[in-house]
């Protein structure tokens, strides 16, 4: 099992659709300050769900969504979508390839946003993709996904957090 | 559930001791558990001696020798129980040429049995990956990316001029 | 006391736009007091605007753009307000080659008026210097340093070996 | 004025006497991960005196002497002289170079260790040493001194204490 691809869609400086493609082995991202590697971090933690949306550097959700730059008109919704290949089945689906998509919409309702969940085009729930993907080990609290700023934080942090990692491996 | 925990601390503490002395060419480094007989009334400790100096708790090492024990620390859990991916973002910021170097070479070892994906401005580590995606910017704060695949073993003419000088 | 502070701030303030112009080519930055009838009663906030992005606040930028707008915002006090010596630790460590160039530039023309001191491990950075201090360590932990003085422009084979590669 | 010499005496992996000379201009420290260029800075914080221990990575001002490292003998002491040129007189007083000098001593007392301040070679206190530094606008706590990894606290903290930075000025 390994991430195929990340499908962006008006997420942060990403302001038009495109697709990443990844292969397996050693990928490394470069490019200038500002240029958007770390928001592919964050379009990553976005479906994943992380538990705080501070993880992703926004105060609100509605902050992921392009704001159009300098001169453009900002857009009114957000999607990223991950696709696994899952040949080994993994994930439990009988599926070679399982797309997890997270969409958020501008909305007139209270909270000024809808937030939809798909996983291969149908409707779902953050439930669903974190149990399907934590039979992957793939969980935005893991100690695999290390972001910016945060290498030394495992040296840092407190010996009780630190042996709380050892507790969710065992 | 304690002697789950204590299966796992054993268990990545003999990577984590093996991984640092590699990374960080003959230090030593030990996982301890504050509370063995009751490791959940306490915390997990590290303890890493770079080589030629004395067993320092953590908090006093320099800025890259931190990076190099959370990084051999992160590898150890990942010889004990392997995760499909890594994202890595910008971890070697702190380390010099040699530690950068080093730390690149055991990911890119590591690559072999599970996919690593890492975010890098520096040369050393650019030239040691698979592929490489670039990011770019234009004038109106759109990003957009080239994607170089199968670089092998880059030549320095490939990489993207964007990268550090 | 109420005057002396907003004389402060709008002093600093004309020199933050333009030092933040010079180090992102052309981005807009500027202060604001909180409160400009009791300054005391709120904060300082800073505004940026890397070019050709929209204005933020400073916390939704990127690691090396918030650098930057921290170095705009240093250099804009020495200007108003010198300090005789400047002393930075790895101020280059988030920032690509070109605006660590762009630091380093800006700094060997301050450091005609001031004394500057900076560690850094960029090749980038060090080419720009007047002076160089290698220091290195010795198999029994004890620190030692080289000296290199009025290196001029430096030619890359004068950088000693253990800096970046 | 400006910093003309750092002397070093067991101060944490600085194990020997030693004297780092620093020219007017533009100097760039280098060197290996560990090598001890952070602990160069703390050597200055030392003597211009921080707030708290904390900021020169020490629980106790005894962590600072020299520990051995892997096969010595610790030292017993440590000491740090700063030598400032004074020709515009700068500092307050009538001579051509100023040299503070800060010595910590163990000792079987409560706290373990006696701490001495010197001026020019006679003995001196703390206050004196902020005293004819704030003079030349030389103090631990001022924005003219960047710890590493502070690059971004500026931009980090929170709008209050960044406007006390101002308070300080005015
Ligand atoms: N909703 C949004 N719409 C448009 N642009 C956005 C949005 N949210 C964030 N950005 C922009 O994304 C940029 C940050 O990108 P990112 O953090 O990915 O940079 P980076 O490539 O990681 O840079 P560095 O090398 O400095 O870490 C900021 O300049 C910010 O203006
Ligand atoms: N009292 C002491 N006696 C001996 N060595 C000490 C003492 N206190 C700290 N050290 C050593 O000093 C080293 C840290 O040095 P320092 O932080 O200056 O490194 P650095 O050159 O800044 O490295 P980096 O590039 O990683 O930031 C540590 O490895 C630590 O072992
Ligand atoms: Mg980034
Ligand atoms: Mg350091």
């Amino acid at each position: 099992m390994h991430l195929e691809k990340v499908r962006m869609e008006n997420f942060k400086s990403f302001g038009k659709e495109m697709e990443i493609p990844f292969k397996e082995g050693y990928t490394n991202i470069t490019g200038p300050n500002g240029s958007g590697k770390s928001n592919i971090v964050d379009a990553i933690l976005f479906v994943l769900g992380p538990k705080s949306s501070k993880e992703i550097r926004a105060s609100r959700l509605t902050d992921l969504i392009y704001n159009g730059g300098k001169n453009g008109s900002p857009a009114d919704h957000c999607k990223i979508s991950l696709v696994f290949e899952n040949e080994d089945r993994t994930i439990p689906l009988d599926e070679d390839k399982v797309t997890f998509t997270r969409k958020v919409q501008l909305s007139d309702n209270q909270q000024g946003y809808n937030s939809y969940f798909f996983v291969n085009g149908r409707r779902s729930t953050l439930y669903e993709f974190q149990d399907l993907l934590a039979h992957g080990r793939i969980s935005p609290d893991g100690y695999n996904i290390v972001q910016q700023g945060d290498i030394s934080r495992i040296v840092e942090m407190g010996p009780t957090e630190r042996r709380r990692i050892l507790d969710e491996i065992s | 559930k304690k002697g789950g925990l204590l299966k796992v601390c054993d268990g990545i503490n003999d990577n984590f001791g093996e991984v640092y002395e590699e990374l960080s060419n003959g230090g030593e480094a030990h996982l301890e558990l504050e509370n063995n007989e009751d490791p959940f009334e306490g915390g997990l400790i590290i303890k890493a001696r770079p080589p030629g100096k004395k067993v320092h708790l953590v908090d006093a090492l320099s800025g890259g020798e931190k990076s190099l024990v959370s990084m051999a620390f992160i590898f150890s859990i990942q010889m004990y129980d392997p995760s499909p991916f890594y994202l890595l973002d910008e971890i070697d910021q702190n380390l010099d040429g040699l530690n950068a170097e080093n730390v690149a070479e055991m990911i890119s070892r590591n690559a072999e049995t599970a996919q690593f994906i890492q975010i890098s401005l520096r040369k050393v580590t650019l030239k040691k990956s698979d592929h490489i995606i670039g990011v770019t910017i234009n004038d109106k704060g759109i990003s957009d990316v080239i994607m170089k695949v199968n670089i092998g073993q880059t030549k320095e003419t490939d990489i993207p001029e964007f990268s550090e000088v």
